[in-house]
């Protein structure tokens, strides 16, 4: 009990080890790639182009000052808040897509008719915690 | 690699995955609203397909290559549209005749392509989808080698064949071209615009379009005098696709008028107030204010 009580002194920690965590997380919320191609799903015989399509992924922590670094709103840091003082059960911010950019795609309609056409939000070009 | 990673993660090796139906039904129940727009376009198809016993799409392969240099001129290597364009549609689809087309044996004899009815089932278009432009697309086969660019009169008569219907009062049903064709070795296309003639077809949602066309090269520019140039008639491959320049307005299509040049408009689908308003690269007419 005593020992929870005493303050923690800053000055017993490494300062540049304890400001890592905020600002470099190990596992950083960023994007990945993940090259897909159509013919694995058995849809390249009616998606003449893109035959490879790499829609991005994001993962990763979320730190706790998430901060201009991820573009998070605030709303995100209350939420860290809340974990952290509040409510461990409510969930930390998570890492997810912030922007797209859309994609031109190529089809054989069930006619034989073909079709080009402009999708939005389908390959993610930006990351952030929320 | 983090394919195969990705892939034993999301899709897994297991037959029920493998059928796109059991993926999406199991995703969004009765919902198909719910399914990205690309999702949804599968996943009819693999419904249709199923139904037809699984027949393998045969598109005609002229209008392949024609629809890939276009996808090729729109989208980069990664499939991401181009930002430098000058037209306004985010969607192009190309119909060709529904059932083989039926010519005038009297042409068929004097070697012509003659006049031909055709009919073109536009049942993939959407609600969304407003047409900008309408182009018929004639492409000639490779038994007249263009050693360079050769200009060529031509006329085309086209005429839609439900000239009864309520739409023809409003606006023409039969159009006159007389063309000065170039074709040169590379491009063996040649695109004639008809908006003004299915415009008002399409723009009340007909499901179908009926059209007689006939399109014959001349030996020279006399049109009265000239005499058919058999050739150059025999190289047209015969019947014509039609292509329709779109703008889809669901909110998954891709809207690039944001990224308009300050001062142009956003498109306004046909409506028969801006005729020959050109929407195709190349041919940059300033919309009338």
């Amino acid at each position: 009990g005593r020992e929870a009580q005493r303050p923690k002194n800053p000055a017993s920690y490494n300062l540049s080890e304890y400001l890592k965590q905020f600002l470099f997380p190990e596992n950083e919320c960023e994007l990945h790639d993940f090259r897909l191609s159509f013919s694995q799903l058995h849809w390249d015989n009616w998606i003449i182009a893109p035959q490879r399509y790499n829609p991005r992924y994001c993962q990763g922590d979320c730190p706790r000052a998430v901060g201009h670094r991820y573009g998070s709103p605030v709303h995100a840091m209350v939420q860290n808040i809340i974990y952290e003082k509040l409510d461990s059960s409510i969930p930390r911010p998570s890492c997810v897509p912030a922007q797209y950019s859309p994609l031109s795609v190529l089809t054989i309609e069930p006619d034989d008719s073909i079709a080009y056409k402009e999708y939005e939000d389908m390959i993610a070009t930006k990351c952030t915690c929320r | 690699s983090p394919m195969s990673r990705g892939e034993n993660r999301t899709l897994g090796r297991s037959p029920e995955v493998e059928s796109l139906s059991f993926l999406l039904s199991s995703v969004v129940g009765n919902r198909p609203d719910l399914l990205p727009p690309l999702l949804q376009v599968l996943s009819d198809r693999h419904h249709q397909n199923r139904q037809r016993g699984m027949r393998s799409l045969q598109p005609d392969s002229t209008a392949l290559g024609f629809m890939k240099r276009l996808y090729r001129m729109y989208a980069s290597k990664e499939g991401i549209p181009k930002s430098n364009r000058s037209h306004l549609y985010n969607t192009v689809r190309l119909f060709t005749p529904d059932a083989e087309p039926k010519w005038d044996t009297e042409d068929q004899r004097m070697g012509l392509p003659g006049s031909a009815d055709l009919t073109f089932n536009l049942d993939r278009v959407t609600v969304e989808e407003h047409l900008l432009k309408s182009v018929l697309l004639y492409s000639f086969n490779n038994s007249i080698p263009f050693s360079s660019a050769i200009v060529c009169p031509c006329q085309l008569v086209v005429k839609e064949l439900e000239s009864s219907s309520p739409e023809c009062s409003r606006a023409p049903c039969s159009l006159n071209f007389n063309l000065d064709l170039k074709l040169r070795k590379k491009r063996r296309w040649v695109e004639i615009d008809v908006t003004a003639l299915l415009g008002p077809l399409i723009a009340t949602n007909k499901r179908s379009v009926k059209m007689a066309v006939n399109f014959t090269c001349l030996q020279d520019r006399d049109r009265h005098s000239s005499v058919p140039n058999e050739p150059l008639n025999k190289a047209l491959l015969r019947s014509p696709s039609l292509l329709l320049y779109l703008n889809d307005t669901s909110n998954q299509a891709y809207h690039n008028w944001y990224s308009l040049r300050s001062g142009e408009e956003p498109p306004i689908p046909w409506s028969g107030q801006r005729r020959g308003f050109s929407t195709f690269p190349g041919e940059r007419v300033a919309p009338r204010r």
